[in-house]
């Protein structure tokens, strides 16, 4: 399972942090590890879009997808120069 | 690019752009492999302080310091952690941690959207002459997204972020990953963003032309952009034994070849692997080849690393045969030894000489670089093809630009074929793909973003879409490489980008963030799938309203008729499209008129109401409708038409595709 990790783009409803944090990258990581001890933030991002990117197992991905605030967690794409 | 700006008018085009232009503080942000900042097309004489408010940085890393930035490049990130996270580190023998361009691709699209202006540059020798982007006076800001492994979409979210956040005005990405729906597709999520903040994303179409339905990068709020050729062409043509010649192109600037022709060999013939025909690596037999021209077909291996292959075997020469997939396409390469590429069919004719003559001879006369070629511009083989699998109903690619045989400024690690065997190091550099012809789209939507810095990005692509031409000066259709025959919207869109009256469009079709929400309610996306795309957590569709795909604002046209379930014939049917126009420019009493013709266009009446819109001021909007009547039609019939309006001066077209489902 720890090995299948992969990289989820995850959306997050900014509106809906819990009063309890401040900033929005604290309830992004308080978010992140409820699923996993273990995972690693890669960026959070603020403009485009809300939310961050992280190595996840398969099933920290969908528990994340359950988890207050989430919007989406999409499996991370590759692209190619054309 | 040399030759690109002569063919699109842009010397014309300058003298149309209002004095208070302020090209010069328009920032283009290009994810790509980097930049290659030593090169002159960076070259930031005569440009004026950093655009004010800028907030870009250029990044320290290997090979690459902080001073490496100018007032033209003055923005170089890197992004690598999505990339190292599933590929592992980033592997600084063969690539530079850094924003540095270790692979050519950023620096040729970088430099064709703005590259300062370079005197006598060539390839070579080749396609000589002054080198300058499409928005000279612009600046330019590079994030690193594309490493050897590939794009991944975590580092390219975090660079649109950075872009958008920095103050990038146009961002350029020639890159594309398949056919997602918008909100699983990364860059169309990120591009939603940078239009509702001002930002302008042309993206490439892709090269998987000329099947249909191989279009990436559909979204509507972005500007898809496919490839089409230019005026110019490098003959090399092959001389048979047989007296008879075939023409092909080749940008090999070595030692020509012998006058008296050589012995000519097909591969398959001289090889011991069952595909020896395509010149792989260690397939030919060096005592079969030496001292010969060899006859490769194309496929799997890269054009060039065949003609190596041969090279290495002892072969003289190689004639590069084009196979039904690339039909008469001819993309030219500087190959390592004396070569050129030839159409499917001459390469037929050429394969059946060499295997049936009992004593095969060939030669290769190369003739340099040749411009005023005639018919130009044709939709590239390789340009990818509507319809847009993923909302049939917006017509894409949105147009085309040069995108064939295009030279621009490239890397200094490695040579012009890429090969690592290549010790050559130039400083420009001719490839082809709609990569190329993307840049050239983000560099003129600079300049007309700095002639209209009041314009949004949706009003920006209709100007660029609406004065785009469909025909050649006489009037015949845009023909496509890959039939010889005339091409359609599903393959050039509105047509070909024509630059001068891009910037004098007389009337724009704008579209607001809004209008594209609607546009997802239409799609009956969900309030997760829109917050995905927009952003905006506590949107909701009403309940009230009807949506239709339809309603956008978009500047074309695409009907969908649909057929009685199970008959397989249409009844007769009436659609009806709304749009609205802007008036850009001065005023002026515009009519419309409609013309449907081509396919099964002539089965479609079209009516405009009203066909007579009288602008009176700048800014000034007005609306009308379209029917469209169908006749019954069979299921997956298709017809094309063009529906103009025009006040004598400005002419604002779009296309308009049918079909029947």
């Amino acid at each position: 399972e720890m090995k299948k990790k992969k990289t989820y783009i995850i959306h997050m409803a900014k509106s809906q942090m819990p009063a309890s944090f401040s900033e929005h990258q604290h309830w992004y990581e308080a978010s992140l590890t409820s699923v996993s001890s273990s995972a690693e933030m890669l960026y959070s991002y603020d403009t485009v879009i809300h939310g961050f990117s992280a190595r996840l197992s398969p099933a920290e991905a969908r528990a994340l997808e359950l988890t207050e605030g989430v919007i989406s967690v999409l499996p991370e794409t590759r692209y190619e120069l054309h | 690019t040399t030759r690109t700006p002569e063919f699109l008018g842009l010397d014309k085009a300058e003298g149309l752009v209002p004095e208070m232009n302020t090209e010069g503080d328009v920032i283009v942000g290009v994810l790509d492999t980097g930049v290659w900042p030593e090169r002159s097309s960076y070259s930031d004489a005569g440009l004026g302080p950093v655009p004010a408010g800028w907030k870009g940085m250029c990044e320290q890393g290997t090979n690459f310091s902080a001073s490496a930035c100018n007032r033209k490049l003055i923005g170089a990130r890197f992004f690598s952690k999505g990339y190292e996270a599933s590929m592992g580190p980033v592997d600084e023998s063969r690539e530079s941690r850094s924003p540095r361009d270790d692979d050519g691709h950023g620096t040729h699209t970088s430099t064709t959207a703005v590259g300062s202006s370079v005197p006598s540059a060539s390839l070579l020798g080749y396609a000589a002459g002054n080198a300058r982007g499409m928005a000279v006076r612009a600046r330019l800001a590079v994030y690193k997204v594309c490493w050897t492994g590939g794009c991944f979409s975590s580092d390219i979210l975090a660079a649109m972020d950075r872009a958008v956040d920095d103050g990038c005005h146009v961002l350029s990405l020639s890159l594309g990953g398949g056919m997602s729906d918008y909100y699983r597709d990364s860059v169309a999520i990120g591009a939603f963003t940078a239009m509702e903040k001002g930002v302008l994303v042309s993206c490439s179409a892709g090269n998987a032309g000329p099947s249909a339905n191989t279009l990436s990068n559909v979204a509507p709020w972005i500007t898809t952009v496919g490839a089409g050729t230019l005026d110019r062409d490098f003959p090399a043509y092959v001389s048979l034994g047989n007296g008879k010649n075939y023409s092909g192109v080749s940008l090999y600037s070595g030692k020509s070849l012998p006058d008296s022709p050589l012995p000519f060999v097909y591969a398959g013939n001289v090889s011991n692997s069952t595909n020896g025909n395509l010149c792989m690596p260690g397939t030919l037999i060096p005592s079969l080849v030496a001292g010969k021209i060899v006859l490769c077909d194309r496929g799997i291996n890269a054009r060039v690393q065949k003609g190596y292959v041969v090279k290495t075997a002892g072969g003289a020469g190689m004639v590069l045969a084009n196979t039904a997939a690339n039909g008469e396409e001819l993309v030219a390469d500087a190959h390592l030894l004396p070569a050129t590429g030839v159409g499917e069919k001459a390469a037929n004719t050429i394969r059946s000489y060499v295997l049936s003559d009992p004593n095969p001879t060939a030669t290769i006369v190369f003739s340099g670089t040749k411009v005023n070629i005639r018919p130009s511009p044709v939709v590239a083989a390789f340009s990818s093809r509507g319809p847009n699998s993923i909302t049939s109903e917006i017509l894409k690619p949105d147009l085309i630009a040069p995108g064939v045989n295009i030279l621009a400024g490239w890397t200094g690690a490695v040579g012009p074929t890429g090969l690592a065997v290549d010790s050559r190091r130039v400083e420009f550099n001719i490839i082809s793909g709609t990569s190329m012809s993307c840049p050239h789209v983000s560099g003129l939507a600079a300049l007309l973003k700095g002639a209209h810095p009041d314009w949004s990005p949706a009003a920006i692509k209709s100007a660029l879409m609406t004065t785009a031409y469909a025909t050649y000066s006489g009037g015949e259709g845009l023909l496509d490489v890959a039939t010889g025959r005339p091409a359609s919207p599903f393959d050039y869109g509105a047509g070909h980008v024509d630059p001068p009256r891009a910037l004098d469009p007389g009337l724009v079709y704008d579209i607001t963030p809004e209008d594209y929400l609607d546009f997802l309610c239409a799609l009956n996306y969900t309030s997760l799938q829109i917050a995905s795309v927009s952003k905006r957590s506590d949107f909701k569709c009403s309940g009230e309203r009807t949506y239709t795909v339809s309603g956008l604002n978009y500047p074309s046209f695409a009907v969908a008729f649909s057929t009685a379930s199970g008959s397989g014939v249409s009844s007769s049917t009436t659609l009806t499209h709304e749009r609205t126009l802007t008036n850009v420019g001065p005023a002026g009493t515009y009519k419309a008129t409609v013309v449907t013709s081509a396919g099964d266009g002539g089965a479609v009446k079209v009516a405009v109401d009203p066909n007579v819109l009288e602008f009176k001021a700048a800014g000034e909007k007005k609306s009308y409708k379209v029917i469209f009547t169908s006749g019954s039609m069979p299921s997956g019939s298709v017809g094309f038409g063009r529906l103009e309006w025009t006040d004598g001066k400005h002419v604002v077209a779009s296309p308009m595709a049918f079909s029947w489902t």
